[in-house]
């Protein structure tokens, strides 16, 4: 699972 | 990236650009709530604070410069350009009832209790409802303005194609963020009422009106 802190969305 | 992410953004901006244009060319932002546009400006701020920490991509650098802008930019036109077209008699929903919950909840429910994470937090819940004083100032008046509801439905449709999205990543990437996905969800369904009468009504040629 990916890290939550990286938002990579708008 | 995929398709749904893309044709979101792309009716996101679609969205702005509409907004922008009718205030523009009418000279007015009539029928337009300041309210929510004040807590989109919000949104943007404090979630793309992340400007200055973290690099994505190009696209989503540019991206977030044009929501930064395109929002300051219609706080300008309403709250200084063309204040005496802007309607406030009708603009009267209370936004402390919406601000309030969403930092109370950003402090609650969050990833990481970090400042730039509760601020994304907080941003990514109060989007899901910054719409209501435009809905309500809507219903309060009866109707909207055709350009309006053409607004009203590609924003709308914006977080609707990011819900595939979220699909399609769970599938393709194994990632999800429960976070986005359920603000998403209450986001969407709060325009499935405006979604049924822009279909029947504005589609069809006609105003945008509410049944007495």
């Amino acid at each position: 699972l990916q890290s939550f802190t990286h938002h990579d969305e708008l | 990236m995929n398709i749904f992410r893309l044709l979101g953004d792309l009716s996101h901006l679609l969205a702005v650009i509409i907004l922008l244009l009718k205030i523009w060319k009418t000279r007015s932002c009539a029928g337009i709530s300041g309210r929510s546009q004040i807590l989109f400006a919000a949104v943007y701020t404090a979630r793309y604070l992340d400007l200055v920490t973290s690099y994505i991509s190009a696209y989503n650098t540019v991206m977030k410069i044009v929501f930064l802008v395109a929002s300051y930019g219609t706080l300008y036109l309403m709250f200084l350009k063309f204040k005496a077209t802007y309607d406030h008699n009708h603009d009267t929903f209370r936004i402390e009832f919406l601000v309030l919950p969403c930092v109370i909840l950003a402090l609650l429910i969050n990833h990481d209790f970090s400042a730039l994470e509760i601020l994304w937090t907080f941003s990514i819940y109060l989007e899901s409802v910054a719409i209501l004083p435009q809905l309500f100032m809507v219903s309060k008046t009866g109707e909207a303005e055709s350009i309006t509801s053409h607004y009203l439905f590609a924003l709308g449709t914006y977080r609707g194609l990011y819900l595939f999205n979220w699909i399609y990543r769970y599938y393709a990437e194994d990632h999800y963020d429960l976070i986005a996905i359920i603000a998403g969800i209450v986001q969407t369904v709060l325009y499935c009422d405006f979604f049924y009468l822009y279909i029947t009504k504005v589609l069809k040629g006609k105003k945008l009106q509410l049944p007495a």
